[in-house]
């Protein structure tokens, strides 16, 4: 069922956005929860032209296959990343072997839709122990880089998409300048999507 | 599960990235709790293209922009990332209200971090909360507890039969503990220097009726100098701590119990 935002709530929830130039947010549905038959749970988040990433993953021991394919992945090299996608529904996190395959086929399926020699980072968010229905995702995720767009309703579409028990989107632009003379007249952007509600205590490095 | 994603079209190297990154979350999302249970999947992205900035400007890092803590960018970013923590809690299962902790301490950042995160994960505080109630009591009580305080008071001696004291991170006759009304009204004082106040149950319950509420816990109250700014000797000790949570309702068991994988 399509998911309503809280009375309370919607206060949170922004009407329109500032957004960094050069990136782009798009989702598509792939079904990846049996009952959700309607809203999209596929996100991708990406920059037009490589660029260089960070990220920052949780302590816990049983860290998911897309943390360890993140962490792996800006361990070899922090440049040449296009983005990120991410499922929601199914945490892909304690799936054995196959569960890192499914991390890396995720990434590779869109890499793929950019046809260059790039890197996708990868999350998940859902249910801990289940295996992804990964033929369902990487059928999505060109649709979600067909949905590509850099208005605010294409972020806030990607922030629906990554949420779970979540009652709304998160999501938060703001643009800025900077005092120095090498930076003068120069106006930056940057903006943020969040998913969480419950299980939050993060410890991440 | 927290994800995060934060795109800047700032230039900044990728070298540099990192350590901004971690030292945004360790002030933003490491600071928030909403049931006290770390994530398998928990991770924060963050891309930086640099398309706003043409080709000679040099990337961030290299400017007074960037390069300490108070520098502008770094300030823009840091802000940023605690905004988006904020917006986390602000969406806890069934929580009804959003509990800033402010914590100090002359002893040591990791003791204020330590009180103000087992206040957050005690769930008794944050039924009391639920329940308006200015329960000052479970929040001493969290704080005492609190892993790496307790532990540090006794620490074995070289002989197995005795232990000796460490010297306490905490003193309950230096503690001070109050709520902070969001609607900019007085401080309510519950608790001053270990010694509690006569709370007016009124007001408490009407300050806990609002929707945000601010906890603030000085462990190192001696009765002068408060403030946090200044360059006295004991201001520059003083090290303050804020942690963002929320309280525990129903509803969260109503949400949790039915989850299944």
């Amino acid at each position: 069922a399509e998911r309503s935002i809280p009375v309370a709530k919607q206060k949170y929830v922004p009407t329109s956005g500032t957004y960094p130039k050069g990136f782009l947010a798009g989702s598509a549905y792939a079904g990846v929860k049996e009952s959700n038959k309607s809203y999209d749970d596929i996100a991708l988040v990406v920059s037009e032209k490589p660029c260089p990433a960070a990220a920052v993953t949780t302590k816990n021991i049983f860290k998911a296959a897309p943390v360890h394919f993140c962490r792996k992945a800006l361990k070899s090299s922090n440049e040449g990343y296009q983005g990120v996608v991410v499922n929601s529904g199914c945490a892909n996190a304690v799936t054995g072997e196959l569960g890192f395959q499914h991390a890396a086929m995720m990434a590779e399926a869109a890499d793929k839709c950019f046809h260059q020699d790039t890197q996708t980072l990868v999350m998940s968010t859902g249910v801990i122990g289940q295996r992804l229905p990964i033929d369902k995702i990487t059928n999505a995720i060109p649709k979600a880089y067909q949905a590509l767009g850099s208005t605010h309703d294409h972020w806030l579409n990607a922030a629906k998409a990554i949420c779970t028990t979540d009652t709304f989107p998160k999501l938060l632009s703001r643009s800025f300048t900077l005092p120095g003379s090498q930076h003068e007249g120069k106006e930056y952007r940057i903006a943020g999507m969040t998913k969480g509600a419950g299980m939050i205590h993060p410890n991440m490095g | 599960t927290l994800l995060g994603i934060v795109c800047t079209d700032a230039k900044i190297e990728a070298a540099s990235m990192y350590s901004l990154l971690q030292s945004a979350t360790e002030r933003s999302f490491n600071c928030i709790s909403i049931d006290g249970d770390t994530s398998t999947n928990d991770t924060v992205a963050f891309f930086a293209n640099g398309a706003a900035a043409s080709d000679d400007t040099p990337p961030l890092q290299n400017s007074d922009d960037y390069r300490e803590d108070t520098a502008a960018f770094v300030k823009v970013f840091h802000t940023f990332m605690c905004d988006l923590a904020k917006l986390v809690v602000r969406d806890g299962e069934g929580a009804t209200k959003f509990v800033t902790i402010n914590v100090t301490s002359d002893v040591s950042m990791a003791t204020a971090k330590r009180a103000a995160t087992s206040i957050a994960r005690s769930a008794l505080v944050k039924t009391a909360l639920y329940g308006k109630d200015a329960n000052w009591g479970r929040i001493l009580c969290a704080i005492g507890y609190a892993p790496g305080i307790m532990d540090s008071l006794e620490v074995p001696s070289e002989s197995p039969d005795h232990t000796q004291s460490a010297p306490p991170q905490i003193s309950p006759d230096r503690t001070s503990l109050s709520f902070i009304p969001s609607d900019g009204s007085e401080e309510l004082k519950l608790l001053v220097r270990g010694e509690p106040e006569t709370v007016d149950e009124a007001r408490a319950k009407a300050i806990l009726e609002m929707e945000d509420l601010e906890i603030v816990v000085k462990l190192d109250d001696d009765g002068v100098d408060s403030g946090l700014t200044g360059t006295s000797d004991r201001a520059s000790k003083r090290h303050k701590v804020t942690v963002w949570t929320c309280d525990l309702s129903h509803e969260y068991v109503t949400i949790n119990g039915d989850y299944r994988t």
